[in-house]
Parts: C-alpha cells; sequence; structure tokens
C-alpha cells in the first residue's frame, strides 16, 4: 500500500453550516478532532453558509459523523476511503513503487 | 526516457528536476535553467526562463512574467501545469503565432516547485502535507508558504500556531523558499509585469486584494484580464471558473503572495485555484490533469496578449 496504508478508512466530508451557531460548533469539533480541512485551508475562515470539506481519520471521521446526526446537520461524504482512491488515482505511483 | 516524458502523469521532485535539465539542455534557444537559492532542506530553488533573446531590431529589454506552481505541497495539479505549459511553449512557439508573439516579446519565468520540500514530503510520507518543512516549536514542522509574505504579516486567515496547516511562520520571508522568489521578484519589479501562482482547489481566477476588501486601484484593467481568462477557460470545456479579488471571491488571508507581489509594483497579479470542486479535491485524477492544463494554458496566454495590449 501506498503510504503505509495510513489513510485506510479516512474520509473527506462536505458540511456547509446554515447560520452562525452551526459554524461555531463546527469550529470547535474540528478543532477538537485535529482534523485536516481542505476548504477553506483555516478554520478562521469558516462562517454560515461556507462550504468546508474536511479530510478526517477513521477514528475522527466516526466522532464527527456522529455529532453532525446528533447535532441534525447536513452533510455529505465526498471520499469514503482517502486510501482507495490515492491507490486507484495513482497508479504509476504504485507501478513506481513495486519497481 | 525525457523524450517520452508522460505530462499527463504527476511526478516526483527528481523527475521533475530532470526534466528541467533536459528541457534546458535540449532547447536551449528557448529556455533557461538556472536557481534562484536553496530551500530549508537545501534543494536548489530552480526556474525556467522562456523566451528568445531580443533582436537588436526590437527593444533591448523584454517584459517579463512570472509563474509559480506546487507553493502548497498537497496541490499537485499546480506543478503538473507549470510542466505542461513549458511543454506547450516549446511545442507550439513555431506553429501558433500567439505562442511566437508571448516568446518573442517577453520572458517568462517558470517556477515548477516553489515549495521542494513539502513536495517531495507529500510522495513519501504524507500525501495532504502543505507546508514547507522547517522545524518549528512544539515539535511542528512547516510554515504556510503562502501566509509567510511580507504584507500585513499574520494577520486575517494566518494562524499563529506552528502546528496550524495556515502557521504564518515566525516572521515575514522566514522561508527560505519565499524569501528566495521575493528577493528575486523585487530585483526584478521593474520588468516583472504579471506575476501568477497556481493553486487547487476552488476553480477560481483571483486578484489583489487578499488582505482586504477594498479595490485594487487598476481594478478596471485586472478585472478585464480576469474576466477573459475565465472565459477562455470555459471555452475549451465549458468548466466554469469565478472570478474577483480574493478577499471576497475566496476568503481573507494575510501574508499572500499575490498582495506582496501587487505591493511592489507589479500591476497584474493573479492567483489561480485550479480544479476541480471538490469531488475528488487534492486527489485529481492523472485522467484530468490533461483538460486543466488545455484550459489553463488558454488562460495564461489570454492574460498575457491582454498585457501586449494597451488596457
Amino acid at each position: 500500500h501506498l503510504y503505509n496504508n495510513r489513510y485506510d478508512g479516512d474520509k473527506v466530508i462536505r458540511i456547509v453550516p446554515k447560520n452562525d451557531n452551526e459554524a461555531d460548533e463546527l469550529k470547535n469539533m474540528y478543532q477538537q478532532l485535529q482534523v485536516d480541512l481542505w476548504q477553506p485551508s483555516s478554520i478562521s475562515n469558516i462562517w454560515k453558509d461556507t462550504i468546508t470539506d474536511v479530510h478526517a481519520s477513521n477514528v475522527s471521521s466516526e466522532a464527527l459523523l456522529t455529532f453532525l446526526q446528533q447535532a441534525n446537520m447536513e452533510y455529505k461524504i465526498l471520499v469514503k476511503n482517502l486510501q482507495k482512491v490515492i491507490e486507484k488515482q495513482n497508479p504509476s505511483k504504485a507501478k513506481r513503487k513495486r519497481r | 526516457s525525457l523524450s517520452k516524458y508522460d505530462y499527463e502523469d504527476y511526478h516526483t521532485l527528481e523527475e521533475i528536476e530532470k526534466w528541467m535539465h533536459h528541457m534546458n539542455r535540449t532547447h536551449s534557444n528557448l529556455v533557461q535553467m538556472f536557481s534562484i537559492g536553496t530551500s530549508y532542506e537545501g534543494r536548489p530553488l530552480y526556474v525556467l526562463k522562456l523566451g528568445t533573446k531580443p533582436s537588436t531590431f526590437r527593444k533591448s529589454y523584454k517584459r517579463e512574467i512570472w509563474m509559480d506552481c506546487g507553493v502548497h505541497a498537497r496541490e499537485w495539479i499546480g506543478p503538473a501545469f507549470c510542466q505542461w505549459f513549458v511543454k506547450e511553449a516549446i511545442n507550439t512557439y513555431k506553429s501558433d503565432r500567439v505562442m511566437k508573439k508571448i516568446l518573442d516579446f517577453l520572458y517568462i519565468y517558470v517556477m515548477p516547485v516553489l515549495n521542494p520540500d513539502g513536495y517531495r514530503y507529500s510522495w513519501t510520507h504524507d500525501r495532504f502535507w502543505r507546508k514547507t518543512r522547517s522545524k518549528m516549536r512544539f515539535n511542528c514542522y512547516g510554515v504556510d508558504a503562502n501566509r509567510n509574505w511580507k504584507i500585513r504579516f499574520c494577520e486575517e486567515g494566518a494562524s499563529l500556531n506552528p502546528c496550524d496547516n495556515t502557521y504564518c511562520g515566525p516572521y515575514a520571508e522566514s522561508e527560505p523558499e519565499v524569501k528566495a522568489v521575493a528577493q528575486f521578484i523585487h530585483k526584478r519589479r521593474k520588468f516583472i509585469k504579471i506575476y501568477m501562482t497556481f493553486h487547487a482547489y476552488a476553480q477560481m481566477v483571483l486578484y489583489p486584494y487578499s488582505y482586504q476588501y477594498d479595490a485594487i486601484p487598476n481594478f478596471k484593467c485586472v478585472e478585464s484580464a480576469a474576466q477573459k481568462a475565465v472565459q477562455a477557460i470555459n471555452s475549451a470545456y465549458g468548466v466554469r471558473y469565478r472570478h474577483g479579488p480574493a478577499s471576497s471571491t475566496l476568503y481573507l488571508s494575510s501574508g499572500s503572495s499575490i498582495d506582496w507581489v501587487y505591493n511592489n509594483g507589479i500591476p497584474y497579479s493573479f492567483a489561480f485555484e485550479l480544479r476541480d470542486t471538490g469531488y475528488y479535491g487534492f486527489v485529481l485524477p492523472q485522467g484530468l490533469i490533461r483538460p486543466t492544463c488545455i484550459e489553463t494554458t488558454l488562460a495564461v496566454k489570454n492574460i498575457t496578449m491582454h498585457l501586449l495590449k494597451k488596457c
């Protein structure tokens, strides 16, 4: 596996906070879970209606999804398993590594 | 084999450097390669200068354009685009009258990987590494190379925490990569008329200011160039890009290269956020390198031609 399989089960989740309260809750959650924010690049740029794409580890994504469901916040899973996408979309890298 | 270099694949830093040497060796009439310094880990910061030597009938100097890619390590489409653009410039110089005009009248500096340490790290350890690789406090590494410029340093949209992805650094230009580019551009600020930096992802063409909502003094000229650039992008595959000031179109951020460059008197300063809008994000498939590069090359040529006409 590429990168020692470190992204196995990692997810990319899109959440668009509908109001200031949701935006604040999301910021707190991201800080707690120490997720990798893809969009926007900084937590300080999250406001209501901001598209936030977040890369969360296997463990963190479970906690995040539970939080989103409990808070009744809408979300969309953009990538279900990041490791699989990396392996699939970089075949030549895998080939290189095998060589 | 470098003669069969695959521009529709992502390449390691070592492959890109070998490719740069090859282009320099095999196209000496159009390409000059040089280094503007070394990275934190001691790697050379290579730049390719594209263009023909000015003939005696023309002005003794040529106006210049700067393009950089690979500022944020995980945005692999950036270095892929810079390489594609160099290939296009060389291959179409004789057949495309627009490219011929551009290379005859202007010099284009292309820096395919501004942050080589980070880019290499994104291949070997962490695919989603963004920053440079300098060692910081709290056992954290790296600085955001697009928050480290000497313009409103570490204000809006930048973090003081060395472990954050948008860490601005201990002081402006603390990163040797940023300092080297800043010194080069500052020295050539009378000649450089366009600055373009290539990032991902969002599908946007952005211009100053990043750090405030005020409009730039030459807003009309820059806005017109950006609008034509997104139209050019759309003309290839119908992909829609947004355009506008970075602050209102994307978000507020301080210490960015486009603001620093603009503040140093370079009238056209753009940041491209290439494909996509999040379906793949940073893991844009190799199959999309080609269309992304074709449409972006059209935009770059369009902005460049805008310079050759008077606004």
